[in-house]
This record gives structure tokens, sequence and C-alpha cells, in this order.
């Protein structure tokens, strides 16, 4: 979901 | 990972080691402002709080303590290294923290995508990235004869998320589901702070002659 994607980039 | 990432991701990298070459060459931190450095250092503290409880890749984890490693390695030299701190420009790098920090914590509170510390405080980084940098834009317009290493990483450090914006672009395209408004919107507020300071860098790299911002 939104919250989790995003956090795999620095 | 796509190119786009990947290229921001090296250019990053980049801008760091060009700072620190800056500092250790010329052993003078002249010109580059302090508070800039603790606005990021602070930014890396409050991203990478899951370092060590969210695996992604070796090359996220490697990347996020060589971010960390690198910022408080800088924030040491400009403080605390006995040539190079008496190099800092303390009376012209006067913005104050509150009005960059105070803003970011409030928005954060109020927009973000989850109501749990973790995810505020991850939000929070991301718009305190889009605006440390204005320390350093007010001190490069205040300094006389800016040395090209400066240059270089402040260029290094918009042209990078300007690179991220081209790889959100990519993934929205080619990843179902990969919306990041608040990513995406901070990124590219972040990249517009940048804009004044790319056309006179490049004009003065197409004309050949030294930086200088007009106050």
């Amino acid at each position: 979901d939104e919250e989790d994607y995003g956090k795999d980039e620095l | 990972m796509n190119i786009f990432r990947l290229a921001g991701d090296m250019v990053h990298l980049l801008s760091f080691v060009v700072l620190v070459l800056k500092i250790n060459a010329t052993k003078s931190c002249r010109g580059i402002s302090l508070k800039t450095q603790e606005l990021y250092t602070l930014v890396f503290v409050c991203r990478y709080l899951d370092l060590f409880s969210n695996f992604i890749s070796m090359y996220n984890t490697t990347m996020k303590i060589v971010f960390l490693g690198t910022s408080f390695a800088i924030l040491y030299l400009m403080r605390g290294h006995k040539v190079i701190k008496v190099t800092y420009d303390r009376e012209q790098d006067t913005f104050r923290y509150l009005f960059l920090v105070l803003p970011c914590a409030l928005l954060a509170l109020l927009i973000h995508n989850a109501w749990t510390p973790f995810e505020v405080v991850w939000t929070f980084s991301i718009y305190l990235e889009a605006v440390a940098i204005l320390p350093q834009l007010v001190l490069l317009q205040r300094t006389q004869n800016i040395d090209n290493l400066t240059g270089n990483y402040v260029f290094l450090l918009g042209l990078y998320r300007g690179l991220y914006i081209l790889n959100w672009i990519y993934r929205y395209f080619t990843e179902p589901h990969y919306i990041q408004w608040i990513v995406w919107i901070s990124g590219i507020v972040q990249t517009i702070l940048y804009l004044d300071f790319f056309y006179y860098y490049i004009k003065s790299w197409k004309n050949n002659v030294k930086l200088a911002l007009p106050s």
C-alpha cells in the first residue's frame, strides 16, 4: 500500500 | 530500480564526495552552511529510523549507512576539527533553524499517510529535506568568490532530486498503484528552490567565468 511504497527510496 | 533512481542516488553520493573533498583538500569549510548540514543529518536520522527493522536490500541499507556516516563526519569536520572549524562562516550563516523545522513538524502532524510515530517522523524528514538547502543558498549569496567545488556540490544536490522526479514519473507508468503525493510535491518544491541557482551555475559554466550569485 501507499505507506510501504517510497520506503524503498533513499 | 530504474536508471533515473540509480543516477539520482549516485549523484547524491557524489555530492557528499565533492563536499568532503572540498573540506579536506582546502582544509576549509568556507562557504558551507553548517545549518544545512545539521538539517540534512536530522533528515537522515528521521528517515532511516527503520534502518535495522525494515530490510529492503543490501543496496538500500549500505547507502543509508553511508549517508548517515558521511553526514556525521561532515558535522565533525565543521564543528570539531581544530583547523577546519575556524574557517566556518559563523557570522554569515544566520538562517534560523526554527523557521524550517517548526513548519515542517506541524505539516507532518497534519498531512501524512498514516498516524503512527514512524510515519509522521518519516513524513517530517521528507518536508524538511525539501527546504534544508535554504541556509546554504542564503550563505552562497553572501559569499564572494564561491569556489568551484562548493558550486559543484550545490549543483549535484539539486540535480539529485531532479533525477528522482524522473524516477517517480517512470515508476508511475511502470508500477501499478505507485502514487506518492507527499513525496512528489515535496520533491518538486525541493527542485524548484534550485532553479535560480541552476540558472547562474550554467551561465557561469557556459561563459567560463567564476560563479557568483547576485545578492
